[in-house]
């Protein structure tokens, strides 16, 4: 009726790589992170080096709490932030051989989830939609 | 081994009730409503009337996407547009009654769902970080 061997399965097959996340650089403005958000469309993404390592997370949320002033929204400062002062930097990382079942437990708090590969590359993310695919299939089988 | 018993329970008693949703109304222009989504953190919120009915959802990246210019972002237009003219309106809504399996097929899409009770008022939300801890305790059980 169910078959949850997935869950001891490593989530390699089944990681978004790396060239179809959106992601911003260190070193680039905040309102470019902003134009970058929201012509992608996503509420959050990663930040990279220029060696491809994975060195934080972005939201719109983080960028506009950095200008909210004791007035008014100070826009006009953006241009003038860099992301590497806004991003979230304590951030769970999995490898391309962690199992499914230590990305349920932290799927269980994060939407998505950074993956690097042996080298310590960013090789991808594993989001709540590619598991609960897979949990649904899982429990309906 | 595994309990997905549940997948035929009603919704009820899992659902986020209205009173601890962070939501807009209808009438709110659009930087009050960047403030709200800054403040408490959410990436996507409910729209509501005055009469608690749900009307949309708002997110960030559609208030930002309003302002694109062909030159610059046009911050200064967010205080006079309403949050009416820039939220979704074609989303799921689903009841209080509504089984488990039916919204896990809707959260493998949407990250949450709205909930009305049987007049048709906002309930709360149905998420899914909600339908995951079920999950796990399904599959763990
Ligand atoms: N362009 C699109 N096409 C189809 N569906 C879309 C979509 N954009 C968003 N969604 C839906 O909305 C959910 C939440 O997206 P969000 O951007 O808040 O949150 C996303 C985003 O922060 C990140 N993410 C997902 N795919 C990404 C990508 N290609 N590049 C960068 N970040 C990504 O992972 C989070 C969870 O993604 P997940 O797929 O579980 O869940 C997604 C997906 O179900
Ligand atoms: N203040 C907080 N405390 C602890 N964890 C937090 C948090 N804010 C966000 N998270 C975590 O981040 C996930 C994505 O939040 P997001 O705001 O993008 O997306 C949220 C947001 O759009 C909406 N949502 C959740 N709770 C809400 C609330 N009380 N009021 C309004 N909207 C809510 O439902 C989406 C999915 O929520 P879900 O719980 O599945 O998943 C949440 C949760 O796991």
């Amino acid at each position: 009726v169910n078959n949850t061997e997935f869950l001891h399965e490593p989530i390699r097959d089944y990681v978004i790589s790396s060239e179809k996340v959106a992601h911003v650089q260190v070193g680039n403005n905040a309102e470019h992170a902003l134009l970058v958000l929201t012509k992608t469309g996503y509420s959050a993404i990663p930040v990279l080096d220029h060696g491809y390592h994975l060195k934080g997370l972005l939201s719109m949320g983080m960028i506009t709490e950095s200008i909210l002033g004791m007035e008014r929204i100070e826009y006009e400062r953006l241009s003038e932030m860099k992301v590497d002062e806004l991003m979230q930097t304590d951030i769970p990382i999995v490898g391309i051989d962690t199992e499914f079942r230590r990305v349920f437990d932290l799927l269980i708090n994060h939407p998505f989830l950074c993956v690097e590969d042996e080298e310590g590359m960013f090789a991808g993310i594993m989001t709540r939609r590619v598991l609960m695919k897979k949990l649904k299939k899982a429990v309906y089988t």
